[in-house]
């Protein structure tokens, strides 16, 4: 058993590495997990169990460039981080339980965890007990390679705190895992904020907004005021905006003035009309106009696929972004502006020489919450200069492209899971 | 819903035979600073392996109750009239800080009560991994600086004003 476990900590030794950052943590970013079949607890089926870790290793994927998979199959030496529950002398591990009270669980930086089943583990929500949800988080937590954090809300604090209703990771524990392996970035298909009408109960009409990433067939709504995105996200698209494409889409546009209040989708060379109200796509709008429909049907001189676009309330023109040129379409009179297309570079000049997308842009945003337009390409952005730039700093070009900055600086822990995760 | 036989279901009813030894004195709660690190930190790695001389292990304790750690000096050297030394108190006292207790160096019932609270068994003050240079064959230099983390430890972890209360998924 001792010459096992010391084979089997030598192959784990080689999966951890050196960090960029010079800590020692996992050199790679899919880790392989399984609950051992002689290890289930007691206490619980072990559906609920399985069920408790897939979520436990789904919360630290939400907030860092890790993606955890469940795997039965592979031998037990090519998984990564193996749980089981014991109690006393258990599962050849050295470190004996004590039984029930105090230790409840410890965790080995090879990856292996080990859950005293003397405690009382419940599932979550689920009243008097111990929160094996909390327990397995907290574990993980040492097996990526968090000691113990002093700090009240911290999940690796060394206590056990009864749980709350519910327990999500805080600010300082986000960074202390990405302080290990860094922050999440990807490219974007695209970002946006999508306004609505709502009735309050008392019957007034107001007018309220969301922010949503997109990337592929996923999408987070980001919690602009908690400088994070939902609890829980990403979300698969076809779960929050029925009838659009399942992979993703292209570009959303909002065209938003005194006469319309339009919603589109693109993807490929097709659109679709959005009915927020609803919160469908239309098959047939309420003017007879049946969709998806060719891009080029809906705005004639803009040939589809699009990279991106983005509805500017200032001139009523909605702009299309399409490898390194720029379509700008007049809604009222439902044609391209004169001049155009026209190179990027014209419409959105650099602020500093050199430091410019050229083209090919991921997502252009105007976000309400910063009162300004957003280019995104990779995990960079670049802000359009507004009337209150200008103001400050002349001589600024119209529509400048001030020098670029991290999108992860900006937005934080938008953040994959894997997706086999998607759906617990 | 779990099979029983009886008619008070006392045959699926946990019996928590099986407590863990409550602290309620000074030598059990040297034998819980110095399994959690407070006295001198514990090589957590190397734990595993039974017998390590940089570790200790249940077992020993069990078979030496509070003796002498390897390593570690006595706490009972009578160089105090509590029968304290001063390890003693310094990871008392750092056990009662990190812990948000008053630090009083005192065996006190806040320190007992915190001290008997469930809690993890990763200990609290490790060798320093990333200090300690790591190789492939898992032999750690000889480095015993601490790596457990304070307030301000973090790097850029810096407590925000937006932590927010936690909604439902």
């Amino acid at each position: 058993r001792k010459h096992h476990l010391a084979a089997l900590i030598s192959k784990n030794r080689q999966r951890r590495d050196v960090s960029e950052r010079g800590y020692v943590a996992f050199s790679k970013r899919l880790l392989k997990w399984r609950l051992i079949g002689e290890g289930y607890s007691s206490q619980l089926t072990v559906e609920e169990q399985r069920y408790i870790f897939r979520l436990a290793f789904r919360m630290w994927s939400e907030v860092s460039p890790l993606e955890f998979v469940e795997d039965m199959r592979s031998p037990l030496e090519d998984v990564d981080i193996r749980l089981g529950f014991g109690t006393g002398r258990h599962l050849g591990c050295n470190q004996r339980f004590d039984g029930t009270g105090q230790e409840f669980a410890h965790a080995w930086f090879l990856g292996d965890i080990h859950f005293d089943d003397d405690e009382h583990f419940t599932a979550p929500n689920t009243g008097s007990g111990i929160s094996l949800l909390k327990v397995a988080v907290h574990e993980i937590g040492h097996v990526l390679g968090l000691p113990h954090i002093y700090r009240s809300g911290s999940i690796m604090q060394p206590s056990y705190l009864p749980q709350e209703s519910s327990f999500e990771m805080g600010w300082m524990d986000r960074k202390a895992i990405q302080h290990l392996y860094g922050g999440c970035n990807g490219r974007f298909s695209t970002v946006f904020d999508w306004i609505r009408k709502e009735k309050t109960p008392y019957g007034e009409v107001v007018v309220r907004f969301n922010t949503y990433f997109m990337r592929d067939g996923w999408y987070w709504l980001y919690e602009n005021r908690n400088n994070r995105t939902r609890y829980g996200d990403p979300v698969a698209l076809q779960i929050g905006w029925h009838g659009l494409p399942k992979d993703g889409v292209d570009a959303y546009v909002h065209v938003w003035s005194r006469k319309r209040d339009t919603v589109y989708f693109f993807k490929g060379t097709r659109f679709w009309r959005y009915d927020s109200e609803n919160d469908r796509v239309f098959t047939l709008d309420p003017e007879g106009r049946r969709y998806p429909r060719p891009i080029s049907e809906g705005f004639p001189g803009v040939i589809g696929p699009i990279d991106t676009a983005f509805y500017d309330r200032r001139d009523s023109h909605i702009y299309f972004f399409k490898n390194a040129l720029v379509y700008a379409f007049n809604v009222g009179a439902n044609a391209l502006a004169r001049g155009f297309p026209k190179s990027i570079r014209e419409v959105f000049p650099a602020v500093r020489r050199g430091d410019h997308p050229d083209g090919n842009i991921d997502a252009a945003y105007f976000s309400y919450t910063h009162g300004a337009v957003f280019l995104l390409k990779g995990s960079r952005f670049w802000r359009v200069a507004g009337s209150r730039e200008r103001r400050r700093r002349l001589p600024l070009p119209r529509n400048g492209l001030l020098p670029h900055e991290e999108v992860e600086g900006q937005w934080f822990d938008i953040c994959n899971v894997h997706p086999t995760a998607l759906k617990l | 819903e779990k099979l029983y036989h009886r008619r008070d279901r006392s045959d699926v009813r946990t019996v928590h035979s099986n407590q863990a030894r409550v602290i309620t004195d000074k030598h059990a709660a040297e034998v819980f600073l110095s399994r959690y690190g407070f006295i001198k930190p514990v090589n957590w790695e190397e734990a595993q392996f039974e017998g390590s001389a940089s570790a200790f292990t249940d077992d020993f304790l069990e078979d030496f109750g509070d003796a002498v750690l390897e390593g570690s000096s006595p706490a009972w050297d009578g160089k105090d009239p509590d029968g304290a030394s001063q390890s003693f108190i310094s990871a008392l006292e750092e056990f009662q800080r990190v812990s948000g207790l008053p630090v009083t160096g005192v065996f006190d019932e806040a320190t007992k009560e915190a001290m008997n609270k469930p809690r993890c068994g990763v200990p609290d003050k490790e060798v320093d991994r990333n200090a300690a240079g790591f190789d492939l064959k898992g032999h750690i230099s000889n480095n015993t600086s601490v790596n457990g983390s304070h307030d301000g430890d973090m790097g850029n972890t810096s407590a925000s004003t937006h932590q927010s209360q936690a909604g439902h998924r």
